[in-house]
């Protein structure tokens, strides 16, 4: 599949860029509303003291996200993606060239919410985080192996409503680590900032 | 676009035979965990005394959803896409051939758990139905428009979390009209059985 090809080439590129700039980016996938831009601006509010930050958003269209996180006082671009389901390495590329990269220390890449796509199209990043919410059910990791095959964090959201899902995590933490021995999983109420702490130790930041 | 073309000629196809058997066929589609199987399983429920039904259901792998409805007591198909991230209707016509069209009144399509891809594959189905999740926040609508455009029911899932999510289902439904005036849209806890009625209602049946 050439176009499959052709990404990988230009994701490369993109993680040449960013290493000669210094610049750790970190993947965000999820399925639409998981909790993905609240983890963002979550670990943002703890970390931009410390770090220069930026964040890149897709999404079909508008710039909802990507006005949020502005708000935070973090620069954002946002990238439309169209009728597409994913982000590509090429699009990263322009949204690259948009920042003042000698100026940044960390980008964060928000994908488009759909757990199937993006795993298909790496972007260069150097770490993926993958964030379902518990309110997608109990089968969620299950049907979709190939996300959860590179995914450095595993972030379980929406715990605050496991039990009125009556949903059982610890096997959603099973799944995971049956099909990747070696993630990381944080069980977390991310719009209350619970379980942070710990994916910003689990990336090493 | 090659492939859309010769997708919708298939799904032209599969339409055909359909009337030829006099079959009604629903699509329902929604992002992963929304609700979809137990809307499907629900409707079953009230329905199998009065039509001859069965499932076709698309997911990445496994046959999980297709295992539950065969306890229901009804047929089912499951289809496995591997990779893609939405039924097609060459996919559906494989289906229909397992099936003993000539017992059989109405099908359900569900299809994989996806807001974005499925809406450019037409299966050649007579009716749409969309179900969205309260937890999924509150811009699901705005950011997928593609989804709601021919729909013809939406479902907004999961009432019994609103209050937890704090997500206004009024502005939802607004969303929706302003998308596509014509859909009929319907609160509903699935799980409970809550909305099932108007669904059916909706769908004529
Ligand atoms: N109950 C609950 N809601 C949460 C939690 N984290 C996020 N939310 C809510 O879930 C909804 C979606 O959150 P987002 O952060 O926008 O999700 P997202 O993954 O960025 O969504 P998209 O970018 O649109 O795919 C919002 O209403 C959030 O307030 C949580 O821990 N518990
Ligand atoms: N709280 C609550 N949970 C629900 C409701 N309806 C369904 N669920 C739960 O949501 C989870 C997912 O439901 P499913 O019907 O499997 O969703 P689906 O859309 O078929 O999922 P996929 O086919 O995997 O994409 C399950 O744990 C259901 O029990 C509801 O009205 N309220
Ligand atoms: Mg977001
Ligand atoms: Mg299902």
């Amino acid at each position: 599949e050439s176009i499959i090809r052709r990404n990988m080439l230009l994701a490369e590129e993109n993680r040449r860029i960013l290493d000669n700039y210094g610049i750790k980016a970190i993947d965000v996938m999820g399925a639409t509303g998981s909790g993905k831009t609240t983890l963002i601006i979550q670990i943002c509010k703890r970390l931009k003291d410390r770090y220069r930050i930026a964040v890149i958003k897709g999404d079909l269209t508008s710039s909802i996200d990507s006005d949020m996180i502005l708000k935070e006082g973090v620069k954002s671009v946002q990238v439309n993606t169209g009728r597409e389901c994913h982000l590509d390495a090429s699009q990263i590329r322009k949204a690259l060239e948009k920042l003042e990269l000698s100026s940044l220390d960390l980008i964060f890449i928000e994908n488009v919410g759909n757990l199937i796509c993006p795993a298909e199209f790496p972007l260069g990043s150097h770490k993926r985080i993958v964030v379902i919410s518990i309110t997608e059910g109990p089968y969620t990791v299950i049907k979709h192996p190939f996300m959860f095959m590179d995914a450095d964090i595993v972030v379980i959201n929406k715990m605050d409503l496991a039990e009125a899902m009556k949903v059982d995590s610890d096997k959603l933490v099973q799944d995971i680590r049956s099909i990747n021995p070696r993630a990381n999983v944080v069980k977390a109420i991310c719009r209350d900032g619970i379980g942070i702490d710990d994916i910003i130790h689990a990336l090493n930041l």
